[in-house]
């Protein structure tokens, strides 16, 4: 179930963007015992300026992403093109799941879910 | 057989040599098991009334509650049981031997254990409860001759599960996973006392992907 792009389709500034996976929508919810589904997200937006400036929670900082901006505002057509618009932070989630051995197993999953978006 | 294309790349990012199967009728979810989870499951700490204590950060690839390294957790039951003929009437004098059989086979060559925590249950009967003196262990490879006993563990009572760290013992650390771990146990009474009977046995093994997480040991930046 993702959250409608919002701001007119993936326009809007580039941030994190609800997105819940259930395990019952994927055919897992069979074998895996918990959770039934995570919250993963995802990033959608922008990457012009200001957006580019605006680094999640920190202080606008000059760097290669505000560089392309930079340039792609000066020159539209030019090759570089936009930042774009990925994962800055994201953390894990534990799955428990039957195996086909019958063994019940507890599975971390490093980078699972989307905390903060960032222009790259 | 592994559905082809991006599902098979799915499960084995999953950790799955194939399709999964489904959940056994039969397996309850052991209450450890839960716990971990629990304890795991960050979204549910964060978002849920279980929030880790403020200030504590869960490390990747570590399993607090058992205080290892490691980021795959299997509860694996024992094979042996079916097996296993009923026992004889608890008497006094030689008490029977127990053959526990477990399959590893899910686990990769790469894993690392990090622990594997043989976990025996008693079935409670008076006669045996409170045995003065109390117990002890004994764990042996299945068909070894009666000299390779490779652990002994005093037990002081059987009312709680009775827990044997077998790496280091039953098999040597810094060693893959064998594909079963066959093992033969024994519980002798210190005093002259009825034998004990084995209701369940199982071994919680905790192993570390160095493909998913760093080697222990690598040194801290």
């Amino acid at each position: 179930e993702a959250e409608p792009a919002g701001g007119g389709g993936p326009g809007g500034a580039c941030r994190a963007r609800r997105l819940y996976v259930s395990f019952r929508e994927v055919g897992w919810h069979r074998w895996v015992i918990a959770p039934r589904g995570f919250l993963a997200n995802y990033c959608q937006g922008k990457c012009g300026l200001p957006a580019a400036l605006s680094e999640p929670g920190g202080t606008p900082a000059l760097n290669h992403a505000v560089l392309r901006a930079l340039m792609h505002a000066a020159a539209p057509s030019a090759a570089a093109g936009l930042p774009c618009c990925v994962p800055a932070r994201l953390s894990p989630i534990s799955v428990l799941f039957f195996d086909n051995s019958d063994n019940v197993v507890l599975r971390h999953y490093e980078d699972m879910v989307v905390d903060e978006c960032g222009c790259r | 057989p592994a559905p082809p294309g991006p599902a098979a790349a799915l499960l084995q990012a999953l950790g799955f040599p194939d399709v999964p199967r489904g959940a056994p009728k039969s397996r309850p979810v052991p209450p450890v098991m839960w716990r971990l989870f629990r304890r795991r499951d960050h979204q549910e700490a964060r978002a849920g009334p279980r929030r880790t204590p403020l200030g504590t950060t869960l490390r990747p690839c570590h399993v607090e509650e058992l205080g290892v390294a490691g980021n795959i957790v299997r509860h694996v039951p024992d094979r042996g049981a079916a097996a296993r003929p009923p026992e004889p009437a608890s008497a006094a004098g030689q008490c029977p031997e127990w053959t526990v059989v477990f399959d590893l086979s899910a686990v990769e060559p790469a894993e690392r254990p990090s622990q594997a925590r043989l976990e025996l249950r008693f079935a409670a009967a008076e006669a045996t409860a409170g045995t003065a003196g109390g117990w002890e262990l004994s764990v042996a490879p299945a068909g070894a001759g009666p000299g390779q006993v490779v652990l002994r563990q005093a037990v002081p009572a059987l009312g709680m599960p009775v827990r044997a760290e077998l790496l280091g013992a039953a098999w040597a650390r810094n060693t893959s996973a064998p594909r079963s771990l066959r093992l033969t146990l024994a519980l002798r009474p210190r005093a002259p006392a009825a034998c004990a009977s084995l209701a369940e046995a199982s071994l919680l093994l905790v192993t570390l992907d160095p493909r998913l997480c760093h080697p222990l040991a690598r040194p801290r930046r």
